[in-house]
């Protein structure tokens, strides 16, 4: 039974694309198949894991529009259990598009119900909460929200949250906030141990109790088309993201 | 004459709501009057400058449904000559609502032509190429781009450029990019140096020459709902906007 993630929080630049190249790298590390879906217009899962655009026929906004699935639209990565459904600018359209389209919401789920062959599909969202966003969330059975330790990431917490249950309510009554990660943690800035002590008052167990620290080589992994396991898999970075994937897989087996 | 400026960039987190913040309030402290209008459903700008949601009776939304300006939508900052249109989450509803609603892409065009009394209008666009950040670019004489030293940031810029040049085309001949500001830059990672040497030989005089480091009190200062120079007018990254804004006026005279 294939699970399906979706990585989201409308804040930008919070380590939604990070913790999906990553986090999807450490569970194939630890023996699982899984699937990226980028829904980013911007396609940084896609160029992270190396794939050019223009080596890119299939891709998924035409799998949006024409709800026909086939493994063409898959690529490899060179993890060999890792591949991606890649995006391209093509996508930044589907937002207007999608709008007068009949069960617009619901595009995404009907083409991954069409998906069995991964452990896990995990969905880069955009930095928005719309229409391609809340495909994602009908699409997903849980949600993990990578939370950056500052003050505007805290402050956005709970609309997504909001938006999480009113998605709940009508489209999806399965799903679940699986988790919410820190990242970007800085050790030396007083904001990040302040914005740790108020998620986890307020969350409690909800927040993995792995930190993703803000590590220079986590940023320098993606201008060479590689995850950071592989780019420096010594590094504090992949380290966390480890460790990360074991808390994530420990949550599956348990439920 | 008001200038109006679009401060936009697709990629997440790249400092468009920290620019707009303190470079309206840099370019206060050396005697301009500026409007900053809120366009980001997140309403960072709003609660970065210390004004609560629930106090917000008239927005930003209200108005480009309405279309009928009056003072009422202007709201005070701590700062005497920095005003502001606040956004509330309503405005997350509006890229979906404006869709298909006459003169879609004009509507704050149309508004901000009723607005006279300020030197300048500062723009802040939410983190996506959609109708709110193509409302905010149809409707502003130029743009100023914060660009992250980062991978990800880079490779955006190409797309970011192409969408200036088709409102430029289609909707907005006069629409010009004013300036490319490079933000969060970390003297002690390379990747910085590299990002700025690639975008000075691309873009030329087009980056300005004063670079925002990065600086943990830029970051705290929104938690108490006020720019960095107020919290900390001595600190590097309170210097780096002053910079900026005499790098900015000296522009607007020169034009
Ligand atoms: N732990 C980390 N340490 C250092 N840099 C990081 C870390 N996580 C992410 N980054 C860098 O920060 C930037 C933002 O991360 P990323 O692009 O993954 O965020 P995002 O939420 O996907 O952004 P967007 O909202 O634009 O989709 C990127 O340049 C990335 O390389
Ligand atoms: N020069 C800087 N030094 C340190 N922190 C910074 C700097 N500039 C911005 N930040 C912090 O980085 C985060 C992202 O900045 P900001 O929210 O302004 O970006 P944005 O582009 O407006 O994001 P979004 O795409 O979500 O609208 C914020 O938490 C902000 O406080
Ligand atoms: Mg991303
Ligand atoms: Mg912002």
């Amino acid at each position: 039974m294939t699970k399906i993630i979706a990585i989201a929080n409308q804040k930008g630049g919070v380590g939604k694309t990070t913790t999906a190249i990553n986090l999807a790298t450490a569970m194939c590390s630890i023996g699982k198949k899984v699937l990226i879906i980028d829904l980013d217009p911007q396609s940084n899962a896609t160029t992270g894991l190396g794939i050019a655009s223009d080596k890119i026929k299939k891709n998924i906004y035409n799998l949006m529009v024409s709800e026909k699935y086939s493994s063409k639209y898959i690529y490899k990565t060179i993890i060999p259990t890792l591949d991606i459904i890649p995006a391209t600018m093509d996508l930044a359209g589907a937002e207007v598009e999608l709008v007068n389209i009949q069960d617009r919401e619901k595009r995404l789920k009907k083409i991954l119900n069409q998906i069995n062959e991964y452990d896990n599909i995990m969905i880069d969202c955009p930095p928005a909460l719309g229409l391609l966003t809340i495909n994602g969330l009908v699409a997903s059975d849980s949600v993990i929200i990578p939370l950056q330790c500052e003050f505007f990431a805290l402050e956005g917490l709970s609309s997504l949250m909001q938006t999480i249950d009113s998605i709940k309510g009508s489209y999806n009554e399965h799903l679940e906030v699986q988790g919410v990660v820190l990242t970007m943690y800085d050790k030396r800035n007083l904001l990040s141990s302040l914005v740790e002590k108020d998620v986890r008052e307020h969350l409690g167990n909800k927040v993995y109790s792995t930190i993703i620290p803000r590590n220079v080589r986590i940023s320098e992994a993606p201008s060479h088309g590689k995850p950071v396991l592989i780019y420096d898999v010594g590094c504090t970075g992949s380290k966390a993201y480890i460790e990360l994937a074991k808390e994530v897989i420990k949550q599956q087996n348990g439920e």
